[in-house]
């Protein structure tokens, strides 16, 4: 995928800090 | 049934399950053993019965030390007394946004708080900006200014429809309603399964859920 065809708030949603899972990971 | 109710001594921060069952989509078994978990997340540096910072950084990234604009966004959004700490509580009640049975509105307005990084009421180009340069640093992907610049523009455009220079409440949710994927990460599917990964509350428990 070309890079200027994101949504710049998909790619942001993508961000580790927004990951929650992680919190759960033992 | 469910009336058994100890004074045992609990941290400081602690409520009651039943109340916190009654305001978020858990049942009480399911708060006892959100409980497990903060007990982990919360003595991970300093065991005082509250989720600091740098704590909340290790449970995400494995490092007390990586700082990242939207873990500390999430944060701030968790700490709702705003004391720089996230109780008991304040993680129930967060976490229940990320619930697979909380409305979808209730995401998305969750979304917009943590995308407008200044609080203004609405998420301005420059916000939208400098959430992709962060988390460009994050990642490793690397683009040119001017592709950064096309993006925010292309994104901006298709959400402020409005035209006025910034995405207002109304918009950001016309905009997800129309790209759901946006909100997919505040959906934690773990959360309904919750008692099975923690099952130690069992152990714990002081009531016994009616549902």
């Amino acid at each position: 995928m070309a890079p200027v065809t994101m949504n710049a708030f998909e790619l942001i949603s993508t961000s580790q800090g927004l990951n929650l899972s992680s919190l759960f990971e033992k | 049934m469910g009336c058994y109710h100890s004074k045992k001594a609990k941290s400081p921060g602690y409520e009651d399950p039943s109340i916190l069952s009654a305001e978020t989509p858990f049942t009480v078994n399911e708060v006892e053993a959100l409980h497990e978990l903060f007990k982990k997340l919360s003595s991970s540096i300093i065991d005082d019965g509250f989720i600091h910072k740098e704590e909340f950084q290790l449970a995400l990234f494995r490092n007390r030390n990586k700082r990242n604009l939207f873990a500390d966004r999430v944060f701030d959004l968790f700490d709702l007394k705003r004391n720089g700490v996230i109780e008991f509580g304040e993680f129930v009640r967060s976490l229940g946004v990320f619930h697979p049975n909380t409305p979808t509105e209730d995401k998305i307005t969750f979304a917009f708080k943590l995308y407008d990084l200044r609080q203004t009421g609405y998420i301005e180009r420059e916000e939208l900006k400098d959430m992709v340069v962060a988390l460009l640093q994050e990642s490793d992907l690397v683009l040119s200014d001017e592709v950064i610049e096309i993006i925010v523009h292309k994104t901006f455009s298709e959400a402020d429809a409005k035209g006025d220079g910034r995405i207002d409440q109304e918009e950001w949710k016309e905009f997800v309603l129309k790209n759901p994927s946006l909100i997919k990460n505040m959906t934690l599917p773990y959360l309904k399964d919750i008692t099975v990964a923690f099952p130690s509350f069992v152990l714990n428990s002081e009531v016994e859920d009616s549902e």
